[in-house]
């Protein structure tokens, strides 16, 4: 299955 | 108090054009160094960098830092009341609640002023760490959303594989499977037209067009786009703007959960 993950999983919050 | 001033009022028309479609607000921060904006999209999956240097700016003045919340759909229709030649200053006083646009015509003769209210927004910002590409290709910025308008119509995802002979596209659907590929440009007379890859190793990704459909709207911006991609972290879809900044979009690939 082919998913998009949000920007967030990969930036941090900061 | 913060002013912005800016012969060239097309750019900012153009920003907004490039970034109201995929965000509804976002917040202008703004220092002695420049503006910048930063925002995720509303479904929260990709993020938008803007960034206009001061000296980018025909007169640039910010005596404190200020953070001006602003809702971009106000922000774009206030925009289209400019020329496209108009000189555009953004100004606000320091902790105001409002913002206004100046447009004055090429010759002076008319001068339009839009007073706008800021909205109080709180919105996440994220920390976009410095990343060595294992892929860079730059190219046409029309080629690109050209590129992205058809294959989009083959299926919902698009597939980009570069090497160092050059770059493919790819996508799938029920009416059948599309591929374009773009040789890198050998003797590179005009930089603009110009396919360019620098390469470290391979790389090929899944994309939603959906969204790199909506990074094109930057395309007037600049005639070339920059595209950075490395196995499993986002994807950079990046416009330079002339002689002031540029604006970065960030997607995620789509992999095999």
């Amino acid at each position: 299955k082919i998913v998009q993950f949000p920007i967030k999983v990969y930036f941090a919050m900061t | 108090m913060f002013e912005a001033r800016l012969l060239r009022g097309s750019i900012l028309k153009k920003v907004l054009e490039a970034i109201k479609d995929l965000l509804t607000q976002a917040t202008f921060d703004c220092d002695d160094s420049g503006i910048q904006l930063q925002a995720m999209d509303n479904s929260h999956v990709s993020l938008v960098s803007l960034q206009l240097r001061a000296d980018g700016f025909d007169k640039y003045r910010c005596d404190r830092n200020i953070s001006m919340g602003m809702n971009l759909n106000s922000v774009a229709k206030i925009l289209k009341c400019a020329g496209d030649k108009d000189t555009v200053t953004m100004k606000a006083q320091d902790n105001a609640d409002t913002v206004t646009f100046v447009f004055e015509s090429p010759n002076q003769e008319k001068v339009s002023d839009y007073e706008m209210k800021l909205m109080n927004l709180d919105l996440e910002h994220l920390g976009i760490p410095e990343t060595e590409y294992s892929c860079t290709i730059r190219m046409p910025s029309a080629e690109f959303a050209r590129i992205c308008r058809d294959l989009s119509q083959f299926g919902d995802s698009m597939v980009i594989a570069c090497t160092k002979e050059g770059v493919k596209f790819s996508a799938t659907g029920e009416i059948g499977s599309a591929n374009i590929k773009l040789a890198q440009t050998a003797s590179v007379d005009k930089e603009e037209e110009a396919v360019i890859i620098e390469m470290d190793e391979p790389v090929t990704l899944t994309f939603a067009c959906q969204y790199l459909n909506y990074f094109t709207k930057a395309t007037s911006l600049s005639p070339q786009v920059q595209l950075s991609m490395s196995a499993d972290v986002p994807l950079v879809v990046e416009y330079r703007i002339q002689d002031i900044g540029h604006i970065r979009y960030y997607l995620a690939p789509k992999i095999e959960d």
